[in-house]
């Protein structure tokens, strides 16, 4: 389903040019489970924006589902990331004046769904992740780990065909790390596709495969 | 240093009172390593936010090396946050428009140490972290991980004496965070009296103490 040759994506430029990601060739396919894991600085964040088409590559080429991403035109690209993708960003990007039913509803919004099926498919991705009782504080009233599960409620809600997850229980304590992993599990049993970077060993443990990353580049690859 | 007497904070009314955090009593003397524990909103970040001098309890109080806080003026609690206290935000709070290296240099402005020595500290600072080489970066242009030591060489810059961190590895691999711990292990040799939010076991091991909170009570409190 996934599919990079040969991604490169830098900034700056000369001497000062940084390679966030150096040569990047990937394969997914559909239905995996895969772990990013590698050192802080090492390109996870800058590979997971291009494969959530938030970013474009300084060179190479993106294949999702068999369709060259650069080749698509602006609404064809939102409808694949508003209806295809669910992506829990690293510092969550929840709006700040929405409450956390609100921020849930968001995509349905986009994707135009009616308001009574929006707002109980919000509900219920709440609940999936605890915070039911939540729904109506908003970002500042809630605690960092409550932050990043509606971030997460945020991204299911979708019902997405793949998830890219940066870092998705990075705030959260060990029992409620493993309801989301089991969320994650039976999800993935559905059919789900799922990248998720993870610093966390146990968390890498979940996935069938566990891809690693330095200095922009992959320097391991290994499957169950 | 740290004394908390039957602190509660509260929020809402009636029926929908949260307890964050509820009659907790808490000593910390001098030069102890404190880890922090607890499930996702049992009230860690909210009891940081009243060691902090950021918030302040519904009831109850706190004594910091034996001044009453309620009792003193803005001035005051200003002098303490700036100069005895460095604070890591579990959502780093880094000004987005200053680079890391004018970032670290804040609090040492507000402490008004001139400029040539401001400079060579906050640089210092950046180095200690790993972080010589992105000093002109803003925090758009850097990674979660980045952003993270930026936070905690910003703490550790007043050279404090209580440092307050809120899960200051949550972003980082196991490298990266075993060279935070082992810069705090040092600086705590040197007399620095840490209290650390984590939800990592691991780190919780560096601690000689382990305070446990759940529903905004403490619930088990271990020392080796
Ligand atoms: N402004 C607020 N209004 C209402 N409730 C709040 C507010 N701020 C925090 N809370 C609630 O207080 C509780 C404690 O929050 P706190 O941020 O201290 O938790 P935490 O232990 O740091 O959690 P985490 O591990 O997820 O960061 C949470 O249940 C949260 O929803
Ligand atoms: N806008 C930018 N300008 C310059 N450099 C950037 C920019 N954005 C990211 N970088 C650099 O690209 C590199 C990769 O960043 P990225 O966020 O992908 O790392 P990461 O693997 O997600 O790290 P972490 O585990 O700390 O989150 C970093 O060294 C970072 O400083
Ligand atoms: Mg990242
Ligand atoms: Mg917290």
């Amino acid at each position: 389903v996934i599919e990079l040759r040969d991604v490169t994506r830098t900034y700056g430029m000369g001497d000062a040019t940084i390679r966030a990601v150096d040569g990047v060739s990937l394969e997914v396919p559909d239905g995996q489970y895969v772990a990013l894991m590698g050192t802080s600085g090492s390109g996870k964040s800058t590979l997971m924006n291009i494969l959530g088409c938030l970013d474009t590559p300084t060179s190479g080429s993106y294949w999702l589902r068999g369709r060259e991403v650069s080749r698509l035109d602006d609404d064809a690209l939102a409808e694949i990331r508003n209806r295809e993708i669910g992506f829990v960003f690293q510092s969550f990007n929840l709006l700040p004046r929405l409450t956390a039913q609100q921020n849930v509803e968001l995509p349905l919004s986009y994707a135009r769904v009616p308001p009574q099926e929006r707002h109980r498919r919000a509900r219920e991705a709440l609940a999936r992740v605890g915070l039911a009782d939540r729904a109506e504080h908003r970002p500042t009233e809630m605690s960092g780990g409550q932050c990043q599960r509606v971030a997460i409620a945020r991204a299911l809600v979708v019902e997405p065909t793949l998830l890219l997850a940066d870092e998705p229980t990075g705030n959260l304590d060990t029992a409620t790390t493993e309801e989301i992993l089991a969320l994650l599990d039976e999800l993935h049993a559905n059919g789900l596709t799922i990248v998720l970077v993870t610093h966390d060993a146990e968390v890498g443990r979940r996935a069938e495969r566990v891809v690693t990353m330095r200095d922009g580049r992959i320097v391991d690859d290994r499957t169950r």
